[in-house]
């Protein structure tokens, strides 16, 4: 799940 | 999406066209370091190449886009354009030494899977790197003592983007039990480095004092 939404950040 | 989040996005990107205006005005890059501005575009390349193949959001691809491109105008800038006015005498802060860590620490320290080993890496050592980025140019302002007050409205937008990223994964946790130790460890050593600016800004340049560091 980590993976998954992290990437939304700057 | 949180409130602390787009206003630190906002400044963020308020800083880099601040930057912008400085030199194009002034005509010069007198006060600014070439080497946190490069170490930026290494920083901004390394995470932000992922827009090719990861979609997230309108508002996301368009921010990498910009600040891809406005960090690689300034090189430009600095490097070519405006390059008469740069001083390397003063900006003597060694580059090795803090990308030669963040390449160790993004090697050891990353969210790595079998599906995704080389973005991964990246995406951490650009978080080390953005977080130690800002040194050479805190190293220089040191040097000289003093610093024109447009790039320290700079510093200072560019140093609230970070700090308002801590009460967005505050909120984060809140909400989301969302949990990022890499940024979130890097994010609070990175606005730490801002501690000394920051006070000086709050005491003198607020005021309508000059940014002086004190003898």
């Amino acid at each position: 799940p980590h993976n998954e939404h992290k990437k939304d950040e700057l | 999406m949180n409130i602390f989040r787009f206003l630190g996005d906002l400044s963020h990107l308020t800083s880099i066209l601040i930057l912008i205006h400085k030199i194009q005005t002034s005509r010069s890059c007198r006060g600014i370091s070439y080497k946190t501005q490069l170490l930026y575009v290494i920083v901004f390349v390394s995470r932000y190449l992922d827009l090719v193949w990861t979609y997230v959001s309108l508002y996301n691809s368009l921010m990498k886009l910009f600040f891809i491109s406005s960090s690689s105008y300034i090189l430009y800038l600095i490097k070519i354009r405006f390059r008469p006015t740069l001083d390397p005498s003063i900006d003597t802060f060694s580059l090795p030494y803090l990308i030669i860590p963040a390449a160790i620490l993004s090697l050891i320290f990353n969210y790595a899977d079998e599906k995704a080993w080389l973005s991964e890496v990246l995406w951490s050592f650009s978080i080390y790197l953005e977080s130690v980025a800002i040194l050479p140019q805190l190293f220089l302002l040191q040097r000289t003592g003093e610093a024109e007050t447009i790039t320290t409205h700079y510093l200072f937008a560019l140093g609230a983007y970070r700090a308002l990223y801590i009460p967005n994964w505050i909120y984060r946790y809140a909400t989301e039990s969302f949990v990022d130790p890499i940024a979130i460890i890097s994010g609070l050593i990175q606005t730490a480095l801002y501690a000394d600016f920051f006070y000086i800004y709050f005491t003198k340049v607020i005021r309508g004092q000059k940014f002086e560091l004190p003898a």
